[in-house]
């Protein structure tokens, strides 16, 4: 089974709004 | 036949897809808004989210749920999705069965916003999911949001509502698990079928998971 980066959700969780 | 040619196409699957992306986004920016919440390591409010994401879902969008029909009407009839819309995208009965039972019943709590904001919060800081490293501070933060929640009820609901209104508030939190189980079952199967997990955006397949990889 693959590495989870989850790079989306970790960019989604720093940007300063959503 | 045209019913079984709609149905193995999933004419709203991409539709449902956008919408659960859509929702996901607008549960990162809640969770982010909550005491404490960005304290915790990125790992634990990746854990989090990833396993509150459809259960938090299935709980905002009981704003939009009304009893007339059994429908999410979001504002005129143009966005009405009925049971059917959702079987269109893929899931079954065994979802959509105990998922408007559960609406119904949330819907009948009459929760203020207030309470519906704080359930929200308290699902989503639960310290028992799978994968989360820091239990104890995680419990600490939904042990704050359980007691603001008790408080409120006792403060502000009214009688006769709020009798045993936190009791039933937390046994809907029991029924989201289930939910959330089922949703899993159902949504490994769709994202087995690479003509399925295609037409599901980046986000969903982050958060839900991708089987195919």
């Amino acid at each position: 089974k693959k590495k989870e980066n989850n790079a989306l959700l970790r960019y989604l969780l720093d940007k300063d709004d959503v | 036949s045209s019913m079984n040619l709609e149905f193995s196409q999933l004419s709203m699957l991409p539709h449902l897809a956008d919408l659960v992306s859509y929702s996901i986004q607008k549960v990162i920016g809640f969770a982010k808004m909550i005491p404490g919440f960005r304290d915790l390591s990125a790992e634990d409010q990746i854990v989090l989210l990833k396993s509150s994401a459809i259960e938090v879902i299935m709980l905002r969008s009981n704003q939009s749920f009304t009893l007339e029909d059994m429908s999410w009407t979001c504002g005129s009839n143009d966005f009405k999705y009925r049971v059917s819309d959702v079987t269109q995208a893929g899931h079954s009965m065994d979802l959509l069965e105990p998922l408007v039972k559960f609406q119904v019943g949330l819907k009948k709590l009459n929760l203020h916003e207030e309470e519906h904001v704080l359930l929200m919060a308290i699902c989503i800081l639960s310290p028992d999911r799978p994968g989360v490293q820091d239990t104890s501070l995680v419990e600490s933060l939904q042990d704050k949001l359980s007691e603001i929640l008790q408080t409120y009820i006792r403060c502000r609901h009214p009688p006769p509502g709020s009798r045993l209104l936190y009791a039933k508030m937390i046994q809907k939190l029991a029924d989201l698990r289930s939910l959330n189980e089922e949703h899993s079952r159902q949504y490994r199967c769709l994202s087995f079928q690479p003509e399925h997990s295609m037409q599901l955006t980046p986000l969903v397949l982050e958060v839900f998971g991708n089987e195919i990889s």
